[in-house]
């Protein structure tokens, strides 16, 4: 039995900042597509590929538990970027 | 690594504690902060010496919230760290959260040394890695640390930009870098199979891997993250459903714990099963629902616990061809699902059904273990 939705809308604003911190996330500018993949699910797609988790491009407990996990805090890009 | 060739130009680093945390005394922060360097002048040419005014190469500082690098720390949790790659003025720098706990070497709380060896990776030009059992993986996962050894990929990865350590006295046997066993590798045997609360697990070395009906990825993640005091490399698990217990076996202790938590009592030696002194270690273990009886592998032989009795059954040990036809080798994992037994030698799988003691195929670790 799967629950019909482990992800709140809570969930789903943590995710955001997650990838905006740790995935270089940007937010969209100007109007937004309506065809393609979202950028939300293709930074989904890019954490889950990293972690070894399977690749939904969806927000699922899995994906969430990883999120929230402690871990190390300034993105790789942000690093070099900085310096 | 952070590509560009982001890396110190010169192989005598300073660094500088400015400030420490009220969580351990400034004796154990020193020894955690100047053991993390360790780690890394341990295989490359790097030396670092410490000051205590000025500006140092890699500044060390605590603080909570905004700190003065437009990077705030977030409070308990989440973030922990956070460092700055080669570079003047920032760069290098390695920056705590404050509002973290941490500690020496206890797993209640974040092992400072640890975190620092992280960040140092940082501080040294390493970027993260996606290998789950590198130093360089961005989520903390506690390990012991006097008995930390560097991981194969961090070594790979800082000496691809240092080179590695002229000064080591080859003479000296040093243990060797640790390196994450890989699910697609199809000569490799696990230590290990069990099931737990639906899931199945996978054990091999400090790892285990977790497959559950909902996704077809195994995860694979330290056995410590789950079981801090848990051991690792083990001979054996089971679990006894009816209980909510799963044991962990490694040489003639065993270990109990309820789901995650761990039992009281244990760890325990093996003869509080009844099995004989003689047996020093046992191969593997193996819970069968139906009759409620747990089967110990050693050798050619296996001997069977009536878990609801908690005596071992007369009549034992059996040969293990008397009851496993076809299994000629060393049983060195086994497990049920769906009512079938899989007991594993070597890098194959037998499947039986327990009560016809039929046979029915012979496969790979790669049937329940996926390579993906």
């Amino acid at each position: 039995c799967v629950p019909v939705s482990e992800v709140t809308v809570q969930d789903e604003s943590f995710a955001e900042n997650y990838l905006k911190n740790f995935f270089n996330m940007t937010e969209q500018k100007g109007p937004s597509t309506r065809r393609g993949i979202s950028p939300l699910s293709k930074k989904l797609s890019e954490m889950q590929r990293f972690f070894g988790l399977h690749i939904t491009g969806a927000l699922d407990g899995e994906t969430l538990e990883m999120m929230k996990k402690p871990r190390c805090g300034v993105p790789d890009g942000k690093i070099a970027r900085f310096s | 690594t952070f590509g560009n060739s982001l890396k110190w130009e010169k192989n005598s680093l300073t660094y500088r504690i400015e400030n420490y945390t009220p969580d351990m005394s400034v004796a154990e922060v020193d020894d955690s902060i100047n053991r993390a360097l360790q780690v890394w002048a341990k295989v490359t040419p790097l030396r670092f010496t410490r000051i205590y005014s000025g500006t140092a190469d890699i500044m060390v500082s605590f603080g909570r919230q905004s700190h003065g690098d437009y990077y705030p720390f977030d409070g308990p949790s989440g973030t922990l760290a956070h460092a700055f790659a080669p570079g003047s003025g920032i760069g290098g720098d390695a920056h705590f959260d404050e509002d973290e706990m941490f500690t020496f070497s206890s797993n209640r709380g974040y092992v400072l040394f640890l975190v620092a060896a992280h960040e140092f990776g940082h501080s040294l030009g390493l970027s993260h890695s996606d290998d789950p059992g590198a130093l360089m993986y961005p989520v903390y996962s506690y390990r012991d640390p006097s008995t930390f050894v560097l991981p194969r990929d961090d070594v790979n990865g800082i000496q691809s930009l240092y080179g590695s350590n002229p000064s080591k006295d080859p003479s000296v046997p040093e243990p060797p870098p640790p390196t994450t066993p890989d699910a697609c590798d199809s000569t490799m045997v696990l230590d290990a199979v069990t099931t737990l609360r639906g899931e199945m697990l996978f054990f091999k070395d400090s790892f285990f891997w977790r497959s559950y009906p909902q996704s077809n990825t195994p995860q694979q993640t330290l056995i410590t993250n789950f079981w801090p005091n848990a051991p690792v490399n083990i001979d054996a698990a089971y679990e006894n459903p009816q209980s909510d217990t799963i044991f962990f076996f490694k040489g003639s202790r065993v270990w109990a714990f309820t789901g995650y938590r761990p039992v009281q009592g244990y760890p325990k030696t093996m003869n509080s099963f009844g099995l004989p002194r003689a047996v020093r270690k046992i191969d593997a273990a193996l819970h069968d629902v139906a009759s409620g009886k747990t089967l110990f592998f050693v050798g050619n032989y296996y001997f069977s616990y009536d878990e609801s009795r908690q005596t071992m059954d007369r009549g034992f040990p059996k040969r293990v061809d008397q009851t496993f036809s076809g299994l000629t080798n060393k049983v060195t994992a086994a497990f049920q699902n769906r009512g079938f037994t899989y007991i594993y030698s070597g890098p194959y799988m037998f499947e039986y059904d327990l009560r016809t003691k039929w046979l029915y195929r012979v496969l790979r670790n790669s049937y329940f273990l996926r390579c993906t």
